[in-house]
């Protein structure tokens, strides 16, 4: 069974090219990010119009970690040290990091959290 | 994720990627999809980095995250991350960061500080093959010009392998999805078989960024976990991004 043909594979694509139809979602929209403001100002208007999705996701992370450690005490030491481990990042990042962190009102710990994802989730 | 470097008959360099997220991370089962795959694509955003008034570089990128995973240099050079899984894991780095010994770097911010401070193809895979890392990596690389283009196979403290195109011998394009190019693909996991045959059937004459989005947008290659759909050309200065998703019936990934 493993070995079969993939059922949902198809055929090469042809001339799909501008994307249109049910798998096109949408384009990203454009911001710029002006690297002469201080660090902790750059990303301001970005996380001033993505806040609410910002805070879907953390919550959603925070939610799917308390689903594996139910009494929230993991959850809650873990936001505390990355609150810690933000002080040992390397500038401009941890300016960055707590100018998002105040912008958006979401807790340090959750922002370093998303920051750092892809270092936990290598195993 | 899966990522193409790409040359056609006059050395022109296309680069895109598929950028695939959010495995085992909440499965939603009324809309069949992953929670977190489905989250993060309204937070998807093309970025412009200015200083002076002048970009520096652009990315597609998470709203909230400060690294890297795609990005171009106008005229200079193209990059991608894509993940490597592995048991020596970006935990082991992160432990040993928090322990005090810090002399591997972020894999984001890496990226990010290469995007910002390289100037040149040859710079830019120089950074990205000898820092430390505190995870294991592929950085998939594009350049200017005929034969600037790579797969840089990263553990955390060593470059494991540099797939290069059409030098020596080499292929017109490499591409990458989440295993080492030179052992088999996971066999639940296999999208590169179908992104090769794909790619085969393009050849060098008619290879462009709409037919490598035709590549990318055929199932497997595009599944349950594809955010979203980045198109590159160093050459002409741009980068194009587009919120994707696979309607059933599709791969979870």
């Amino acid at each position: 069974a493993v070995l079969a043909k993939d059922p949902y594979a198809e055929e090469c694509r042809n001339e799909s090219y501008p994307p249109s139809g049910p798998r096109f979602k949408g384009n990203a929209p454009v911001y710029i990010i002006n690297l002469d403001l201080p660090p902790s100002k750059r990303w301001d208007q970005l996380i001033n119009d993505k806040k609410v999705q910002l805070k879907t996701l953390t919550d959603t992370m925070r939610g799917i970690m308390t689903a594996f450690f139910p009494s929230g005490k993991v959850v809650h030491i873990l936001e505390k040290e990355l609150t810690l481990l933000s002080a040992t990042l390397p500038y401009p990042f941890r300016e960055e990091i707590e100018g998002i962190a105040k912008a958006s009102g979401i807790p340090l710990g959750e922002i370093v959290m998303f920051n750092v994802f892809y270092e936990i989730f290598t195993v | 994720c899966t990522s193409i470097v790409a040359e056609d008959k006059t050395g022109k360099l296309y680069h895109a990627r598929n950028l695939d997220f959010g495995l085992f991370l909440g499965w939603d089962v009324k809309n069949s999809s992953w929670t977190i795959t489905e989250e993060l694509r309204p937070l998807t955003v093309s970025l412009d980095f200015q200083r002076n008034n002048k970009t520096v570089f652009k990315s597609s990128n998470f709203a909230g995250y400060v690294g890297m995973v795609s990005g171009m240099k106008p005229g200079i050079f193209s990059l991608t991350m894509n993940e490597r899984f592995s048991i020596d894991g970006g935990y082991i780095g992160i432990f040993q960061w928090i322990l005090g010994k810090r002399d591997g770097m972020w894999m984001g911010f890496l990226t990010r500080a290469v995007l910002e401070n390289s100037t040149s193809y040859e710079d830019a895979k120089d950074q990205l093959t000898k820092t430390k890392l505190l995870a294991p990596a592929y950085f998939i690389l594009g350049g200017n010009r005929t034969g600037q283009g790579c797969v840089i196979t990263r553990s955390r403290l060593s470059t494991l392998d540099i797939w290069n195109i059409n030098t020596n011998g080499g292929p017109w394009y490499v591409l990458e999805t989440n295993y080492d190019h030179w052992e088999d693909p996971f066999v639940l996991d296999d999208r590169r078989t179908p992104a090769r045959r794909c790619m085969d059937r393009i050849t060098p004459e008619n290879i462009s960024l709409p037919t490598i989005f035709d590549v990318l947008t055929t199932k497997p290659v595009l599944n349950k976990l594809t955010v979203s759909t980045t198109l590159i050309s160093v050459t002409d200065s741009r980068i194009e991004t587009y919120l994707l998703g696979c309607p059933d019936p599709c791969n979870p990934w």
